[in-house]
């Protein structure tokens, strides 16, 4: 009767609501926890010592060097056809403008291909992109590489459409790359209405001038950590299932759909299964990554130095796409351990909630899967995720604790059962 | 120990299935 236990414990029972108290509890107390900031430093520090004063084992921190960006003032004022103050939010490793900011005139493409068809007239220029949202992965290429597509071709900065299927005049930030032979420039989101409204404007022949200005700066490298914490396995210690999300976020917002939910249904895990005083066979171990949002930074120092006992890893699990309400649990791995996985949310029956579907993925555990071992997210209700996304609409008031209740029964039995199975799950 | 180094699946599926069951 464990898995029933689990359910009832984190559902109905003592520990319902607590995942949703204590990420309230740290997302009130620290706010956002940008890459590098000090915010980030004292979230690593509190979870430290909570996941210690929680009796988990082999509590410790991994060091990782993480990128140091910060915003600045930063604001885009349209000029002509008329005054019009946009909101913007500059994207995660731009460059800042000099102080007087940038004005220039602004060409509008919908996409990648008119902004290459329309090449000579971006010189000098800031490039507007009003891609329409297709699905979050294709449309954030746009902020991704959008800088360096425009300067490509001789744009001074670049404005790109906020990444979301829906907007209250909302600007959603987010990681971008620059080339190594490309000119760096700056570039911020701006919200789905003016990104809409100026290419409307331009459809009209109407110039449009806008003066941007952030104050943008790349500070070098600094330290930071993976926080580790385990409930070590009772008969083979040495093989690890794998439960995380990531602690750091964007300075916007309180970071806690992204990624508060996910790392904290993780700690719930082993919190769940220390209070029904569980000890699976193999060990349990939570990660919970450092400067996700900068590109997995954390994540890739976690696979270098671990990769080494690659073959102990029977599952790796990511929560990073919310913890709204479940509906299943995505699963990349051998037919064998799909069919296994499917026998395991056969216990989740008293939740309703069965389903195994394909691509089980996260930022943070993608090294591992590509390299053969297993891996589970878990997916939810995505309706609302990228209204609030890396927005200021991230708080904790969006999230709902009988949703994550559920959300934290799924990862505690999957985690739980596939650790204390007698084998590992088989690969390809 | 059930190390992945072996790779295979030491225990036939009705095995596991029933194993899986006895946590429900």
């Amino acid at each position: 009767d464990i898995a029933k236990a689990i359910i009832e414990l984190a559902v109905y029972g003592k520990a319902q609501n607590r995942s949703y108290d204590r990420l309230a509890l740290l997302v009130d107390t620290v706010g956002p926890r940008l890459s590098g900031s000090k915010n980030l430093e004292m979230a690593i520090r509190i979870m430290y010592q909570s996941l210690k004063d929680n009796d988990l084992e082999n509590v410790h921190l991994e060091l990782v060097k993480i990128p140091h960006w910060e915003r600045g003032e930063e604001s885009a004022v349209m000029l002509k056809p008329r005054f019009h103050e946009m909101a913007v939010l500059g994207l995660g490793s731009s460059i800042g403008t000099p102080s007087e900011g940038i004005t220039a005139e602004v060409l509008v493409v919908n996409s990648f291909d008119e902004l290459r068809r329309r090449a000579p007239e971006a010189k000098g220029k800031i490039v507007v992109y009003n891609q329409p949202y297709l699905n979050y992965s294709r449309t954030v290429q746009y902020r991704f590489r959008g800088a360096v597509e425009a300067a490509k071709v001789g744009a001074v900065a670049s404005l790109i459409r906020s990444v979301t299927p829906f907007s209250i005049y909302s600007p959603h930030t987010g990681i971008q790359k620059y080339q190594d032979d490309v000119p760096k420039i700056p570039t911020a989101c701006i919200t789905v209405e003016d990104a809409e409204m100026m290419s409307r404007m331009a459809s009209r022949g109407v110039k449009i001038v806008i003066r941007l200005k952030m104050g943008a700066r790349n500070y070098p490298d600094t330290d930071s950590f993976n926080i580790v914490a385990e409930i070590t396995g009772r008969k083979y210690p040495e093989q690890v299932v794998l439960v995380s999300g990531h602690l750091d976020s964007w300075d916007v917002g309180q970071g806690a759909i992204d990624d508060g939910g996910g790392a904290f249904i993780s700690w719930e895990a082993l919190s769940l299964i220390r209070d029904l005083g569980l000890r699976p066979k193999r060990t349990l171990r939570l990660v919970l990554w450092t400067a996700e949002e900068q590109g997995g930074i954390g994540a890739f120092q976690y696979y270098e130095l671990h990769k080494v006992n690659i073959s102990n890893y029977s599952l790796v699990m990511e929560s990073d796409a919310g913890t709204f309400l479940p509906t299943g649990l995505q699963f990349t791995g051998s037919d064998k351990a799909r069919a296994i996985m499917k026998e395991i949310m056969n216990l989740l029956q008293p939740l309703n909630i069965t389903q195994v579907l394909n691509h089980g993925e996260g930022e943070d555990i993608n090294l591992w899967i590509q390299a053969g071992v297993p891996g589970a997210s878990l997916l939810d209700n995505l309706y609302k995720y990228f209204f609030f996304h890396h927005s200021h609409g991230d708080t904790l008031t969006v999230m709902d604790p009988k949703q994550m209740n559920i959300a934290a029964a799924i990862w505690t039995v999957v985690s739980y059962v596939v650790a204390d199975l007698e084998e590992m799950l088989p690969r390809s | 120990q059930a190390t992945y180094k072996n790779a295979t699946c030491q225990k036939t599926f009705q095995k596991i299935q029933k194993e899986i069951a006895s946590y429900g």
